[in-house]
């Protein structure tokens, strides 16, 4: 059965974009089928899996959320929105979203047409072993659309305090949403991200998440590496840039986590 | 004359709410009357700034919108929705968003009612020197209207490949204002953010950013400080934290050049 998880935080830069490529591109090597969709109108994902916004001609967001979740029912196949990467079994429904008039109108359909992601997603199940949504930094109506889609939420927690004290918004979002849309949605897990060592306050903050959240946390840990950064300005998942890496492993370990827990024969 | 900048970028986690906390401090300190309006229903200016958003009984942008724009026309003073903070001459407008209805509601109203933060902001002109609106990682609804009732944005570009990627459509919405509803709205300038000079791609982006942006970034370059960060987890600006870290003194200079630009008489 198709795995559909969420990538969510309130707060912004947290390494949401940087987790779905990078563990998209690795559950991809691991010979699972994976499709990612980049429910974020900043495009960040689309444009470092070498599809830009702005030069794309059909599918994405934009012609999904003009369909409608009624018209999408009626459909058989997701293929009119996605696109292939430059990976085998990697495949993206892109974000094509170019004007603030667009942004704002895809925003109210996210309110009046709530069932629309899911059933877009309903077309993939199947063909895909995971499915990955990357989520805009709020807590407003499309973040909330991608947790009412999804079986469970992966939540990025930077090393940083400005980030940790977004966590009881979001954990109060995902029980109204158990007790109302998706009774079913579950925590993924918490993923520590830009961990530094090196840097006291960095080291404070994981030993107070692991205290705080326990249970909740992931083993791997995505450790500050540059080259995820470097990575991404050649618009490619580490693992074609650099694939060994301390951030590539770590987001390697990752994968094969989820890869044993949901596709272990 | 009260100058109104905005500070804003479609990217997350770029340094809007470190930005818009430390300059406001030292603009404070080397006294000048500040104005900070948290404009983000996240909420991180408000609790860095020792107020936490659902601690507080009353005014903040939750009775500011309830309020409405008309209402607001016929209002005489700014005081029942701001607050003191642990500076003097420093006061916060705080985000009282405590929920996905009241965020989604927000948003709507802001397409609705259009001069509600314009007609807000009128209510302080006069009284501070500065008033600085710290605007959510979107170009949706409300960063349109952050733009909107400003005289100019100033945009922090973090020393990273996505941030760069995000620049055209906020550059975009800032021609479409300028035709439309803000004709004054200039760009007070770019504000590079944690740069590293020991990491390679960090110092070939500073130097891609100077070129590329001829003229609109600003001298202050703020460096990557672990002390900004625990300053924010001490809940303080880091001028009353650690007043001679690098960061500090990086908006320090930051003050010095826009007090000299905006009040030098
Ligand atoms: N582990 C890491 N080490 C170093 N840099 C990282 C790491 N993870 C992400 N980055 C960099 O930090 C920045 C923020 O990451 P990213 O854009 O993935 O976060 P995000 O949560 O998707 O942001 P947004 O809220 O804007 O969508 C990016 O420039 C990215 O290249
Ligand atoms: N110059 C710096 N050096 C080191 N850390 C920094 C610096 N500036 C900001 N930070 C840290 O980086 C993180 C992101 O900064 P901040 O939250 O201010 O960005 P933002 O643009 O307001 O984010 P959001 O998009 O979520 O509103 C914070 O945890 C902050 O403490
Ligand atoms: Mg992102
Ligand atoms: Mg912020």
């Amino acid at each position: 059965k198709t795995r559909i998880i969420a990538i969510s935080s309130q707060k912004g830069g947290v390494g949401k974009t940087t987790t779905v490529v990078n563990l998209a591109a690795w559950l991809a090597l691991l010979d699972n089928r994976v499709l990612v969709v980049d429910f974020d109108p900043q495009g960040s994902t689309s444009r470092c899996m070498g599809l830009s916004p702005n030069k794309l001609t059909h599918g994405g967001l934009l012609e999904m959320f003009r369909c409608g979740a009624l018209e999408l029912l009626k459909q058989e196949q997701i293929e009119p929105y996605i696109y292939k990467t430059m990976i085998k079994n990697l495949h993206l429904l892109p974000s094509n979203i170019t004007s603030t008039e667009d942004e704002i109108w895809l925003s109210q359909q996210a309110v009046e047409d709530p069932e629309l992601l899911k059933n877009a997603v309903d077309l993939a199940i199947g063909q895909f072993d995971f499915i990955l949504i990357d989520a805009p930094p709020s807590l407003s109506a499309l973040p909330r659309m991608a947790l009412a889609a999804a079986d469970s939420i992966l939540v990025p927690l930077q090393c940083e305090e400005m980030a940790l004290g977004t966590m009881p918004r979001l954990l109060g979002l995902i029980r109204d949403l158990q007790k109302s849309s998706n009774r079913w949605l579950q925590i993924e897990g918490i993923l520590m991200t830009m961990f530094d060592p090196s840097i006291g306050y960095s080291r404070r903050l994981l030993e107070q998440a692991k205290s705080h959240f326990q249970g909740l946390l992931f083993d791997a840990v995505i450790p500050r590496d540059p080259r995820l950064s470097e990575a991404i300005a050649a618009h490619r998942p580490v693992v074609l840039y650099d694939m060994n890496s301390p951030g590539s492993l770590a987001y390697r370990s990752l994968a094969q986590h989820l890869q044993q827990k949901y596709r272990a024969e």
